[in-house]
């Protein structure tokens, strides 16, 4: 399903970025 | 007694927990009371998207969790996101806020097209926790156990998860022990809340159908 799709885009973006820098 | 290791492994879950919040300008836009019923469902979309994020963040910094594979760390994510957030925001709701904001998150929620049969099961388990009474140690733990869940769709190496998850639990227990020496039975109720979750995550699924619907 799409929400699923989105849920897992950001899951993979927030993995490979850093939020604290 | 807790051991020294076990001692390392609760702080880092701790500060790691308490370092990961949703933004405080994110979370004060949920207390302006002008609103229209599209600009709620945004904001509340936006506020899920931040709580990912912060998930997220929370959980790269759990003990052992990189050295998971990468895929199966997606899977846990994505397998326990919307538990995990439920947990994050009964915490939130139980706390004392002022006057008022309570109220204001709650509306938003039920003017947010979910129906009344999905909103009550949730106000339920918000309540539930809120009884619990749990120490941030406690919920901190709580939130990687739930995490830590071996059988997500989609996980290849349980043994892996299990070996980080163990540990956990096993902390967790002794805390409980220590914090509750006179309810023997806080552990057990604290495993009974994850059930809830579970159902709360089939909740979950129903509501985006339903909302898909409107």
């Amino acid at each position: 399903p799409a929400s699923n799709l989105g849920l897992e885009d950001i899951i993979r973006k927030a993995l490979m970025g850093n939020l604290e820098e | 007694e807790i051991t020294k290791e076990q001692q390392v492994l609760m702080q880092a879950i701790l500060k790691a927990y308490e370092r990961h919040q949703i933004p405080q300008d994110v979370a004060k836009r949920l207390l302006h009371d002008q609103y229209s019923a599209e600009e709620n469902f945004l904001l509340l979309t936006e506020m899920a998207t931040s709580q990912v994020q912060v998930l997220v963040e929370f959980t790269k910094n759990i003990p052992g969790f990189l050295s998971l594979d990468h895929e199966d760390q997606i899977a846990l994510l994505k397998g326990s996101a919307v538990e995990a957030m439920f947990l994050r925001s009964a915490q939130v709701f139980n706390r004392k806020t002022p006057a008022g904001h309570t109220e204001v998150l709650e509306e938003r929620i039920r003017k947010s097209g979910i129906s009344e049969e999905f909103i009550k099961p949730m106000f339920n388990f918000y309540k539930s926790i809120g009884e619990l009474l749990m120490s941030p140690e406690e919920q901190a733990l709580l939130t990687a156990v739930t995490i830590l869940t071996p059988d997500r769709p989609y996980v290849k190496d349980h043994a892996a998860v299990e070996r980080l998850q163990e540990p956990m639990l096993e902390v967790l227990k002794k805390l409980c022990t220590l914090h509750h020496p006179h309810e023997p039975q806080y552990f057990a109720r604290l495993l009974g809340r994850l059930t809830e979750l579970r159902s709360l995550n089939h909740y979950h699924a129903e509501i985006i159908t339903s909302w898909r619907v409107n």
